[in-house]
């Protein structure tokens, strides 16, 4: 088992801690908010009350004993760049960081921290894709350019086969399944049949999902 | 094309804001900082200045007109439940709502927002399933409990054939494809061999996928 230190608790370290120690791995933190430690401290293996720029309290804490630290305090860009550098001084495995913006974020690559994370961003380009392309529900990407998607199959396509749909000849994708209630029927045949509010689970390179998704729309 | 407000412009409300005009959409924005409003106006179609939670404010913006409305301000729970309810009031089709915890989210939630977001926790789980999992790269969520994962082969099941791998057998798996290099093999047959390097897209219940990721790692 692992042993995590979480730097900070926002939202982001929080849910990390805590998330890390229900999965049964042993997780410390710091935090200087007295209330914040006091909170947590029955969800985590151990919690401190501490400045995460100070390298004595986080050798007092064990940080410097971990395999993975995340460095979770973001709105100071210079407590988050002290404390990355300190974790990175102490030979830790992997160091995590989140950052408050890119330029934050080159300063800790430069650092060699070993991922960079942006939430806020993230999160805010994954509801601009799902608002901007009504019909994909969810996609995996395979590779470069290829993807797996699950398309709300719209009015149009009901009772239609699968072989009048015809979405390897028409738009070069491949469909592999169908998610009809929360049953997923994998083995299709080119006679089975789109009900209205099946998911279509289609394969197939981004600029051809693109234009299904276009068409469906 | 669609109309956007985007109602406080934080890292994830910045983001969302001008993601969505890169993208060609139309895109209102409103905050109280004056110097955020002067420096995303070329980047958006409408900036203002002002209150979310002054519903004067919001219709000179033209907010009630719009399509979607994205409620990002979250660290004041009060103006962003203010907000979110104006937004309800002018019959705008989609609101949706950046949420500070999950009580928050409940509030919204009997306000009838259509979409709440978790940034910062979503990301978190987001990270803490790929630093306990190592195998797993990427997964298709398709509905309770069922999911396609994408998974790092290790070295042990080189040069082992689909049949002997036996996972539908051993583990109640389907393995659908294995991505090699940048390449995609869907039609696999039971003398495929497994390689060095190569990523298997495996679809299966979440329990049996966690199983197998445990006897991979
Ligand atoms: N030098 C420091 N040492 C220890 N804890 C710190 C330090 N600086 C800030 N913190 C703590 O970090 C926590 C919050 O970090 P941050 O300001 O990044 O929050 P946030 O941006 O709201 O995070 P999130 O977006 O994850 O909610 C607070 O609990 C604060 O007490
Ligand atoms: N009542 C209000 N009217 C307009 N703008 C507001 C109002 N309250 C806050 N803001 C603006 O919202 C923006 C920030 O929101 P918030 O406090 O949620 O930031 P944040 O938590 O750092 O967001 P993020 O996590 O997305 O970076 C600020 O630019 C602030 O000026």
């Amino acid at each position: 088992k692992k042993q995590f230190a979480v730097l900070g608790l926002g939202r982001f370290g929080s849910k990390v801690a805590r998330e890390l120690f229900y999965r049964g791995h042993e997780v410390i933190v710091i935090d200087l908010n007295e209330l914040k430690i006091d909170t947590v401290k029955d969800e985590v293996t151990h919690a401190f009350v501490g400045d995460i720029t100070n390298e004595a309290t986080l050798k007092e804490a064990g940080v410097n004993d971990c395999d993975v630290a995340i460095v979770a305090e973001s709105s100071n860009i210079e407590s988050n760049i002290i404390s990355s550098q300190l974790c990175k001084s102490f030979g830790i495995k992997k160091v995590i960081a989140k950052a408050q913006n890119t330029i934050h974020g080159k300063i800790l690559t430069k650092l060699q921290v070993d991922q960079i994370v942006y939430p806020e961003q993230d999160t805010a380009i994954k509801l601009v894709n799902k608002l901007t392309s009504d019909s994909i529900l969810d996609y995996l990407e395979l590779g470069h350019h290829i993807n797996i998607v699950s398309i709300e199959a719209p009015e149009k396509l009901a009772n239609k086969t699968i072989k009048e749909l015809a979405l390897r000849r028409r738009f070069h994708v491949t469909i592999l399944g169908i998610k009809r209630a929360e049953e997923l029927i994998f083995n299709l045949t080119d006679d089975n049949m789109v009900q209205e509010g099946d998911i279509l689970i289609v394969f197939g390179e981004t600029e051809a999902l693109k234009k299904l998704n276009l068409d469906l729309s």
